[in-house]
């Protein structure tokens, strides 16, 4: 924590910087940001420590304010949600948090077991489906793809009003992995005119700068409209998703800040820079 | 790579007869840049870093090498010394039952790491028995319970039980089944969860496990200090299993979580099947995190 109203000086910068790194933004941006502070002084727009991180604080919340976290609905018939990511970071949990927000708006909420390969995986999906109030298409000796096409053939036939489609952990190195989310895309688009109207990345907030990389390759494979970001409850600060602009912009559409159904908020630009400097 | 760039910067000292301090400095940058990219934590690269200095200045050039390429050992020599020795050994008791507990993060592996330490312990000729410690995640226990049925290993489940008690009566049955190891699978949990570390503590104190191996991922950025430091500091962290090797994160997190625990990487993970279980090499980490 800087003490406030003291003269800027290196060893406050080199205390910035470790902060901005700690937050897992990374060292090409965590350079840039600390070199628009450096310049700011020059200009003398900024001379002490609590000028200096208001003016970070109001950089970095009006470039993320950018963002649109909107979610995109279908015009008319089923909105249909793509879930993805990898091994661990939070979408069955995730995607129960979502359901769990529309199903409590009054919509019609059906979810696609998509990861036929993992252990219990439908199971976990059902009972939160049961949970939740939505309903679920399963079929554990089918693929993915297979799972996919029922659950849309189901949610026009039926009249819902959002399709979540949950899929396996996979790593994004995985070629043939990737091809079959690629697939699983490529039906969701057939069988519903503008499917899939979202297409989600869920990346755990104590990931480091191997997301960029995941953003990169998922993007790649199914052109990714917006992050999830889970786990924002523990201790890292998921800076990450700003450090990667550079690279690659995606918005964070909503944060995970449990493990309960109700634990998803929507992205707050103010709330995440304030806890980045907490 | 690391290595390149290294070069470059040396390649201006040709024919000095020593590292100095003004070259050192710019090839210092390039290592602190590639630790930092690797997610090495901030406060470990510094401290690396200077070890490195140390090293390097007023080191002898030798002739067979180039100066670029004699910077590159040292700094290599010096992240695997961090590593510490691979000792991938089980230390299973003499008489009696060994008992495995497995900890660590939501997400980070353990169920699946549970599964493959019990394929691993039976190739070593002993007897494993599962145990589904995890009563809160939806499902949790059903995976157990389909992992042990692909291995043909016993899994001593009680749905609504209490960690702590579920453990204990595990501990009191396996002798029934013959089985002489008990590898526990525990919930995921934030290391600032009071109540769920408390949980940990429970079960420590009422079946004393011979090993605690703290599961983390290996793509986890600066935050592993944070998680792994606490773990460590709250349980008797034996060792550190790391999993999700086989994708591309270069596992800085591997350089601070033994810089923060002091303890050992005994395992890593190298995919979702449960023979990819394999031992710790530092040598091979140290050349991954380095790129
Ligand atoms: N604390 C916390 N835990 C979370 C959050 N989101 C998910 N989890 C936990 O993270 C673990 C993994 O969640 P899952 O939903 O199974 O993750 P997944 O991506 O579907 O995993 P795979 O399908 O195996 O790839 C579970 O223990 C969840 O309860 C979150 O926002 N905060
Ligand atoms: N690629 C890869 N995936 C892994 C590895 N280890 C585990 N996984 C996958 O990671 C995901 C999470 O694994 P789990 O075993 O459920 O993790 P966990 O720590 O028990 O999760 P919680 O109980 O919710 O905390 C699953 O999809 C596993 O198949 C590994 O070494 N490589
Ligand atoms: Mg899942
Ligand atoms: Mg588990």
């Amino acid at each position: 924590v800087l003490a406030a109203g003291r003269e800027l000086d290196e060893a406050t910068i080199a205390e910035l910087e470790e902060q901005l790194f700690q937050a897992d933004i990374g060292p090409r941006a965590v350079d840039r940001l600390i070199g628009h502070i450096r310049r700011a002084y020059k200009m003398r727009e900024i001379r002490t420590t609590d000028q200096v991180l208001d003016y970070l604080k109001t950089e970095l919340k009006k470039e993320l304010g950018e963002w649109d976290t909107s979610i995109r609905f279908a015009q008319s018939g089923p909105t249909v949600i793509l879930v993805a990511g990898v091994n661990g970071s939070g979408k069955t949990t995730s995607i129960a948090k979502l359901a769990k927000l529309y199903c409590d708006e009054g919509k019609k909420v059906v979810l696609a077991a998509s990861d036929t390969f993992r252990a219990a995986a439908v199971e976990q999906l059902t009972v939160w489906a049961g949970r939740v109030g939505a309903e679920i298409v399963r079929n554990e000796s089918a693929d993915p793809a297979a799972v996919a096409f029922d659950a849309a053939d189901k949610a026009l036939a039926r009249g819902f009003d959002v399709l979540i489609v949950d899929t396996a952990g996979r790593l994004h190195t995985r070629e043939t992995l990737m091809e079959e989310l690629t697939k699983i895309r490529r039906v969701l688009e057939r069988k519903i005119p503008g499917a899939p109207h979202e297409v989600l990345l869920v990346l755990d907030a104590t990931t480091g700068q191997n997301a960029i990389s995941q953003a990169e390759k998922f993007t790649k494979a199914i052109n990714v409209t917006g992050l999830v970001l889970a786990k924002l409850d523990g201790t890292a600060k998921g800076g990450i998703v700003l450090g990667m602009r550079d690279q690659i912009d995606i918005p964070v559409k909503f944060v995970g800040l449990g493990e309960k159904a109700d634990d998803l908020e929507p992205f707050d630009a103010g709330k995440f820079v304030d806890a980045i400097f907490d | 790579s690391l290595s390149k760039s290294l070069e470059k910067v040396f390649e201006r000292m040709r024919g000095k007869p020593r590292l100095t301090e003004e070259n050192v400095q710019e090839a210092l940058r390039e290592v602190r840049l590639a630790l930092l990219e690797a997610d090495v934590s901030y406060k470990v690269v510094r401290d690396f870093l200077g070890k490195v200095t140390e090293r390097a200045l007023g080191a002898e050039l030798i002739k067979s090498v180039t100066p670029g390429q004699q910077f590159v050992k040292i700094v290599h020599d010096e992240l695997e010394a961090l590593m510490g020795e691979g000792d991938s050994t089980i230390p299973y008791r003499k008489e009696g039952l060994t008992v495995l507990m497995l900890v660590g993060l939501q997400g980070s592996g353990k169920t699946t790491t549970c599964a493959k330490l019990a394929m691993l312990v039976r190739q070593q000729k002993h007897r494993p028995m599962l145990v589904a410690a995890d009563v809160q995640r939806p499902a949790a226990i059903d995976q157990l319970e389909t992992l042990g049925r692909q291995l043909d290993v016993p899994v001593h489940l009680e749905r609504g039980g209490i960690p702590p008690l579920i453990c204990k009566q595990a501990v009191a049955k396996a002798g029934e089944l013959n089985c002489d190891v008990v590898i526990l699978d525990t919930a995921g949990r934030l290391h600032i969860d009071l109540q769920m570390m408390n949980e940990l503590k429970d079960i420590v104190r009422m079946v004393k496990p011979d090993q605690t191996f703290l599961v983390c991922d290996a793509m986890t950025g600066q935050d592993a200090v944070n998680s792994a430091g606490e773990f460590n500091q709250q349980l008797p962290v034996d060792g550190v299993i790391l999993t999700k090797l086989d994708g591309d994160a270069r596992g800085g997190a591997a350089l601070s979580i033994r810089s923060v625990t002091g303890k050992p990487i005994k395992f890593i993970g190298i995919g979702e099947k449960l023979d990819k279980l394999e031992p710790f090499h530092p040598d091979r980490m140290a050349t991954r995190i380095l790129g």
